[in-house]
């Protein structure tokens, strides 16, 4: 369960405050479906680095599991992050010297999963998202969508318990968008949480509630079938 | 105009031999405004780094304004390149240690413009992608939108005769990907050439022309009214 309570996200640039995320209550309970829209800027990203362990906020608490993270330090959250949560992001952030099998491996190599059943699950997620055939190429050597699909497989691998997806489709034409989405969803038969920042309304009504952002707040929250 | 003739581009992995476009021929006139459409990996991007002399084909000859610039070496390239064609990459190439007016200002800068001069003319164009409040902002403290409309009002500051723009709109929401389309249009009135990448038909409706690629080839032609 992911609970935020008053969630602020603040910058300094010079003399100016910026407020990323201002004020943010938010609860999202276990096996959810939700997808986060809003305009460029008006904090999606943000509020998604603060659920997935990888930012933490100005001000405000956020609990995971019942359990308060700001306490903890960096090395407990890199823990909880690598186990539990999966995170496809905006820019990918692939390592341009692994080829795609190498970067999609990495976190079972991490989790101290052995040689042979790491081969069988990179290939079968390679597989999931169309791209068997570029296994053994370079993020430099894959096409835009390519290399968002390689971010797919690399954060599912582990199955972990929540899905962070930050703009998943964004590069994908309709048919490998809707193989990455029913991907995706089909996690969710196992009980875990998907959350997903999208500017396509066909795939926010995808979700059973749409969060909708505007500078830095919640502004409105309705079923997905209402979009 | 963009005379394309029997174009390949092909890469060699290992021995495996990988056709990114396979035999392409099309020909933009000036003023067009053409979008390329087609599956994750069907060579578009390809494509249009050949169109805008980021790459050379393996096969075949693009003549530009009648002058084939299979000849030409890199230098001359990139002088075309510099004065006449405006990119909007896919992945955006913003220069981190700049900011958006930074980066912006940059062909200005090439281009010997004055310095009065670019100031005046960079925010007008952060204005014009309603970025003018993250001026001072890195690209590392933008959101992915705000980089693509960067890199936008980058590409389009010396008002290039061709327009290149591969997913333009990829991580916008609606209203900021009206207010691109607007601006990019709007160029058009000039008697600008506008080529656009998407994988959006709603974008792709707007253009005169589409063409769809498939497996580095043109598998349809078709107005774009008919999308
Ligand atoms: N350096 C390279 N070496 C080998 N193959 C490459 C290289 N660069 C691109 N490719 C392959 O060429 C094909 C076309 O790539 P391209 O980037 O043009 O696709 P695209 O249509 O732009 O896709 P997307 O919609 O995903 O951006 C892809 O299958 C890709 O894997
Ligand atoms: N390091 C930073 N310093 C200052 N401001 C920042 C920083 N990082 C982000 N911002 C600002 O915080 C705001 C929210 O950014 P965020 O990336 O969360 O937006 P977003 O909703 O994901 O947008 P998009 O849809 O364009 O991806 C933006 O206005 C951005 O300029
Ligand atoms: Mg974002
Ligand atoms: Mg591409």
């Amino acid at each position: 369960m992911i609970e935020l309570e008053d969630i602020w996200r603040t910058y300094q640039l010079g003399d100016t405050t910026l407020h990323a995320l201002a004020g943010i209550d938010e609860t999202i309970q276990d096996g959810e479906h939700v997808a986060i829209m809003g305009p460029s800027g008006s904090g999606k990203s943000t509020l998604l680095n603060i659920i997935g362990l990888l930012d933490r906020p100005t001000r405000g608490t956020y609990r995971l599991d019942g359990r308060a993270v700001g306490g903890l330090d960096d090395d407990a959250l890199a823990a909880i992050r690598r186990r539990g949560i999966g995170y496809v992001f905006q820019s990918y952030h692939l390592i341009e010297r692994l080829d795609a099998r190498g970067n999609v491996e990495l976190p079972l190599i991490l989790d101290g999963v052995a040689p042979r059943e790491r081969r069988g699950r990179v290939e079968a997620a390679l597989e999931a998202v169309g791209l068997a055939e570029r296994a053994d190429h370079r993020p430099s050597e894959l096409s835009g969508g390519q290399r968002q699909r390689v971010a797919i497989a690399r954060a599912t691998i582990l199955n972990p318990r929540v899905i962070l997806a930050d703009e998943p489709t964004g590069n994908l034409d309709s048919s490998s968008g809707e193989q990455v989405l029913a991907l995706l969803e089909g996690f969710r038969a196992r009980g875990l949480t998907l959350i997903l920042v999208t500017h396509d309304p066909a795939v926010a009504r995808r979700a059973e509630r749409v969060i909708i952002l505007r500078d830095g707040r919640v502004v409105r929250r309705m079923p997905g079938r209402e979009l």
